[in-house]
């Protein structure tokens, strides 16, 4: 079977924990994985601070690392003339499909999550981790509303000095439609192009995570007086989206190539389907 | 400009933090998500007239349905499904021209992809991935997805392709490599 896809430009494939792997000897050797994990939302009563629920208002983990899924599923992958796909399933309600395009310079995540468990009566935060080998010194940067990008600092405020209370919630930021970091001293760039606004943060050099989805099972007394809990169907509400990841050296052509892509994901063609069941082509043409 | 005040109606209530934030009561969100999809609805119509406007042949014209499918993102589209023959018609609302990768859900083994000069386009078919087809209320019987490429599709402009589903003989037939598009 077919272990490994991604074109004459990228080497990926999957390992034994479900992390996709993908080499990149063409893109200056940066080496990337890919990885669901996942927050348990904290549960309080609300009467104090550190006792606030994770809800609508608030994300909040009560732990301080995501935490790994356990690896049920499978991979596929599927070679042709135009697309390669890495049909890649982690568990019952998280699994994605990895694309690379003939022709373009980037890599596509379609995710697809839930209904989230919550059997165990526990909240949950499911998030992506792109983990690369790039040294981006506690820096990484968010667009604001997609428009200019706003540098971050982990730990750290721009004007003023900070105690942080909570590790990884301070460190989230909001994500309208890109979010990325470079190596100053290697002069590379990777940024992550969202089809939708998330949170994001980078907690380690050379990560970048995104919040995907979310259920909650206490409200966090912040006035809704509800659950962050969606169903649909009956059950958990499921998502589906869209990262596109592209990286290369840190230039402005680079940059472009960055700009380009979040417009194409932001603005794409709208399709109409017209049935033309009696019409021949030479009549439709 | 009936139609595009609801779509106007809509953003305007829809500048309120909790809109923008999710931290509406639920009915609330379900709420916003009608009003949304009656807007995307009457853009659907408003775009489709103004195709049909701008047709060359106005006699035949008024025949031609314009459908969008809502659902392409789960791969679940009963128009591209239920006809072995239809029109892929791409509107780009960037202002400048763009060429993307179509993707639609289909039941057929093989087809046909022609652009408006008549050259047949390299297709792909790609399964469609169990755990999409296990999604809570996806109504499809697609198993495929049908992948081609569109070229320089114009600015502010629409691009249209006629894909037929092939039929066994033409599929036997027809297994010399497609010209490649320079």
């Amino acid at each position: 079977s077919v272990l490994f896809m991604g074109g004459d430009t990228y080497d990926i494939s999957v390992d034994p924990s479900g992390r996709v792997v993908m080499q990149s000897m063409a893109k200056e050797g940066i080496r990337m994985t890919q990885a669901f994990q996942f927050y348990k939302g904290a549960e309080g009563n609300n009467m104090v601070f550190s006792n606030r629920s994770s809800g609508a208002y608030i994300f909040r983990p009560n732990v301080t690392r995501s935490i790994d899924f356990t690896y049920t599923g499978k991979f596929k992958i599927f070679k042709g003339p135009l697309v390669e796909e890495l049909h890649l399933t982690i568990n019952e309600w998280v699994s994605e499909v990895v694309r690379v395009y003939a022709g373009e310079d980037r890599i596509e995540f379609s995710w697809l999550i839930g209904p989230i468990d919550v059997n165990d009566k526990i909240g949950k935060e499911i998030i992506t981790k792109y983990t690369t080998n790039l040294e981006s010194s506690g820096e990484f940067y968010t667009d604001s509303n997609g428009r200019e990008m706003l540098k971050r600092q982990r730990n750290k405020r721009p004007t003023w000095n900070l105690h942080l209370q909570e590790p990884v919630a301070g460190n989230y930021y909001p994500v309208t439609t890109k979010i990325s970091m470079k190596d100053g001293v290697r002069q590379l760039r990777l940024a992550v192009l969202t089809d939708r606004a998330q949170g994001g943060a980078s907690l380690e050099d050379g990560e970048i995570e995104l919040m995907v989805h979310r259920r909650l099972l206490k409200d966090d007394a912040f006035g809704v007086e509800e659950a962050l809990n969606e169903t649909a169907y009956g059950t958990g509400l499921v998502a589906r989206g869209e990262h596109t990841v592209i990286f290369g050296s840190d230039s402005n052509e680079f940059r472009l190539h960055e700009k380009k892509e979040a417009t194409r994901l932001a603005l794409r063609p709208w399709i109409f389907i017209s049935p033309v069941e009696n019409i021949s082509y030479d009549d439709w043409k | 400009n009936k139609k595009i005040n609801k779509f106007r109606e809509a953003m305007g209530i829809m500048q309120h933090h909790d809109a923008v934030t999710g931290t509406e009561k639920q009915h609330v969100a379900n709420d916003y998500s009608r009003i949304l999809s009656n807007s995307m609805r009457d853009g659907n119509e408003l775009c489709s007239d103004n195709l049909r406007n701008m047709m060359k042949k106005k006699e035949n014209s008024d025949s031609v349905e314009f459908h969008s499918c809502l659902q392409l993102n789960i791969s679940s589209c009963e128009h591209t499904e239920n006809n072995k023959n239809f029109v892929v018609t791409l509107y780009n609302p960037a202002s400048q021209s763009l060429s993307t990768y179509v993707r639609v859900p289909v039941k057929g083994a093989s087809y046909s992809v022609k652009d408006y000069l008549g050259k047949e386009l390299v297709t792909q078919l790609v399964p469609i991935p169990a755990s999409v087809s296990k999604i809570p209320g996806r109504q499809s019987l697609a198993v495929h997805d049908l992948i081609f490429l569109a070229r320089e599709i114009p600015a502010l402009g629409y691009q249209s392709y006629y894909v037929s589903e092939k039929t066994q003989e033409e599929e036997i037939q027809s297994d010399e490599p497609i010209e490649e598009n320079q």
